[in-house]
Order: C-alpha cells, then structure tokens, then sequence
C-alpha cells in the first residue's frame, strides 16, 4: 500500500545540502503494523512526511495506495491526505483556538461525508477510547502534554482512515496509558485492516510491530545487519 | 531549595473547577536528584510551572531557593527565572524565528552577565554536550522533534543555574541520545551542585534520581504505599 523506491530528501540550508533521507527503497504491505527506528535525526519524520504528502521528494518515487504523490495535483493530493491518510504529528498540530472535541471533528467536517449525529457519535467514541472522554472542552492550552498527544492520535483515528501514519504517538505518555493508545491501535488493525506506519523510540510500541524498518543517516539499515541498527 | 507548603492549582474551565494541584506539600533539597512520576494529567507540568514561578498557586505557599515566590512583585520573580532557574518545557517553547544557536544564546544576553567571547565559548559548548555542534545554524522548524528538544535543553543549562526544572526532557529522544542527556545533567549535579527536578514517564530518568515523587490525580502518593504510584 506504500511503496518508496530510491526516495532521496535533501534540504537546503543556506549554502549547505541536508542530506535527510538518503536513496530509501521501502514496501509496506497493506494491513502491516510496521515502526521505523532509529537515532534523533535519523530521518523518521521526513519518512513519514513524504509517504503522508506533507512534503515532497527531491528524487525517487512515492507510491501510496497506488498513486504515484510525486505526480498528483494539488487537489488531489488533498484527497488522498484527507481520505486515505491519518496524521499523528511529532508535535500534534492542533487548532489552539478549537476544543478537544472540535480538533476530533475537524476533519469530518472537511471530509462531509457523515451526518452530524454519525459525526458526534465518532468523535465521542474516539475520545472516549484514548481517554478522554471528560476532557472534550478543553482547549490545547488546557490539557497535559500527553492529552493533547491523544487529542492528535483521537483527530487521526475518527475518519477510519486506510493508513496510519503516527509519528512517535507515545512519546509523551506514562506506560500505562501508552499501552492503551497501542492496544487501541492493534484492535483497529486486527479488525478493520488498518494499515500502521509508526516512527517512535518506544521500546514497546516496537515490540508491537510485526516489522522493524531500521533508519541511520537518513539511510535504511540492512535487516542481516543484526541489532548494528 | 524548594519547598512546596499545601499547594493548590486549580483551574476555572467555563463553569468547572479542574483540580490540577491538590494540597501538595514537598520538600526538595539543594543538589537533588529528584523525578516527579505519574500518569498523563497527573499534575506534574502544573507543579514545575508553579516551581518556575511561570505559574501562581491558588493556594499555598511556593518557596524557591528561599524566597515566597506567592509574594514577589513582578520584577523580582522575573530575576528568580531569569538568575537561579533553567527550564525545559514540555512543548519546548523555542523562539522560530532564531537559529539553534541564538535560541541557546538568548538568556546569556538577558542577563547580561558575561561578555560576547565567554557566551560564544558557553554556546558552543553546551551545543556540542548535547550533541548539536553541527546544528547551530538551523532554526526550529529545520530541526527533527529530538534536535529541538535538546535546544530547549542547552539553553536551560547554559546560564549555570542553581535549579534546572526539567520536563519529560527525554520524551523525543531514542535511549543513547538520552541516556547521553542524563549523564551531561547527573555530571552538572555532580560537579556543580545543581539541584536537578525532572517530570519524566522514561525508566531510565527514574533509575538516575535519587529520589521519586509520585503523582496522582494531582496528589502526592504516599511513599511507603509501595508500587501502588
Ligand atoms: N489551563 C487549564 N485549564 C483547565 N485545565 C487544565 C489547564 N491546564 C492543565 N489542566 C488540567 O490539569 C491536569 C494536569 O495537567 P498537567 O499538564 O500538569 O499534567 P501532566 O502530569 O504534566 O501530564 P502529562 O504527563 O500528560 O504531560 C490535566 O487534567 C489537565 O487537563
Ligand atoms: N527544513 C529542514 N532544513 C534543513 N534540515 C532539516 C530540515 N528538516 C529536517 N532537517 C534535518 O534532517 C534530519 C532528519 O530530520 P527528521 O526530523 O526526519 O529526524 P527524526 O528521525 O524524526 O528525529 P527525531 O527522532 O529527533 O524526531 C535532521 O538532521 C534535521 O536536522
Ligand atoms: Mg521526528
Ligand atoms: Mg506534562
């Protein structure tokens, strides 16, 4: 369902390349519970970034759920973002001046395609299961760093999306709590299909997987490489 | 060195009352190692933000390297932030529009206390410690999550000050990145006496202290009920 064929991603600072992700050939499987790991810097996000279209290539091809990104126009990137793809930043994005419960709505309401008695039912349903459900007028500015991390997983998971893509979702959660959030993550795998693609650092969320892709210097590590990763 | 007498925070939400703090009373000792643990919500950002005078209590008495913080006029709180404490936050709170290495710089030219050669000397040398040294030149947003968040750590440390308030400051990093963290701060305890106050959900932060706080639903759990934290 996502195909990454010798995927280069180089900044430009100044005067100097950075080199973020380096000739990285990936096939993730429709239904994988996959993580990426690797190193602060190693290129986990910038991964994730061009497979969720949030940025673009500078060589190489990026193919998710069977479109080449590199090739889309505008508008129908946004579909493929909007309807194909969920979203859990590193640092959450959400809208400060909407509640908890309005950031879950959001992308309902963009997507249009519920009524507003589905839409509430979901958006409850969804704060509920990451925790919460008391929480749902909240403000960004008045929830616990690990609330507004679920606020970002819950705003990810309400549109059921077909792919997954969760940037180091539990970073800021206590282990318990980060159990629930993967445990809630295996179930929609388990039940709907839902494809995972995580990065994080969590040795838990790793033990989750049912495949480890190994990041160094914005290059993939060899498998047969061993633990050298 | 901090000494928190029956402190209550509590938040007004609409017509609710959100109890974040709730009678806590602490004792904290100059050159401590201490971790503050619980779960997400649990009140531990709530407390270190009263601890940094960056919050006020609603009620109780918040005494920070002998001064009632509940008392102090504007100017002197600001002198306490700015002289005695380093803080690294949860959200990091980086300015956007400096460099790594202005971010670092920027209390140095606050205080106003040492000149240009010995801040250029103090930056370099705390960006190298925590492993940017090639980084400088890169702003917030041309920076992976970890990067950032050991900016937000450089720059708290680089003014040397008597109490470091540290926020889940490990969260984004992989093990060896913060295990290199944790021992640049346990060797600033070490060598300098610096009192170190960590929130932290990574065992190994909790390994390093030599004392835990445990949290819950804003209460401090009572130390001799065992693993019930
Ligand atoms: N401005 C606010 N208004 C209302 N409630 C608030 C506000 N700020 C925080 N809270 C609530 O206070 C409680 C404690 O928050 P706090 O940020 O201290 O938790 P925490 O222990 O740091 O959690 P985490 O591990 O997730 O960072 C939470 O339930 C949160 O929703
Ligand atoms: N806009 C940018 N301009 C220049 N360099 C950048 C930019 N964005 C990221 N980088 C660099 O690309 C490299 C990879 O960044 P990335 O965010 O993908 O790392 P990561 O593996 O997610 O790290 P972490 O675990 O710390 O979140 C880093 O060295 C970073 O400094
Ligand atoms: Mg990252
Ligand atoms: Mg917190």
């Amino acid at each position: 369902i996502v195909d990454l064929v010798d995927v280069y991603k180089i900044y430009q600072l100044g005067n100097t390349e950075v080199p973020a992700v380096q000739g990285v050939s990936i096939r993730i499987n429709r239904g994988e519970f996959a993580t990426i790991a690797g190193p602060s810097g190693s290129g986990k996000t910038t991964l994730l970034n061009l497979i969720g279209c949030v940025d673009t290539a500078t060589r190489g091809d990026v193919i998710v759920a069977g479109q080449n990104t590199g090739r889309l126009k505008e508008k129908d990137l946004t579909r493929l973002r909007l309807f194909k793809i969920g979203f859990i930043f590193q640092s959450f994005n959400l809208v400060s001046v909407l509640t908890a419960y309005q950031n879950v709505e959001f992308p309902l309401l963009l997507q249009k395609s519920v009524g507003k008695a589905e839409r509430d039912r979901r958006v409850r349903e969804v704060l509920e299961a990451v925790g919460l459900g008391t929480h749902g007028k909240h403000r960004p500015n008045e929830l616990s760093g690990g609330q507004r991390q679920r606020v970002a997983v819950a705003r990810a998971l309400v549109t059921k999306p077909e792919i997954v893509l969760a940037d180091e979702p539990t970073a800021n959660l206590d282990s318990v709590t980060g159990s629930q959030i993967i445990d809630l993550m295996k179930e929609l795998n388990h039940r709907d299909g839902t494809t995972f693609i995580f990065s994080t650092h969590d040795a838990k969320v790793m033990e989750a997987a049912d495949r480890i892709v190994r990041l160094k210097d914005g290059r993939v590590q060899d498998a047969s490489a061993g633990h050298a990763g």
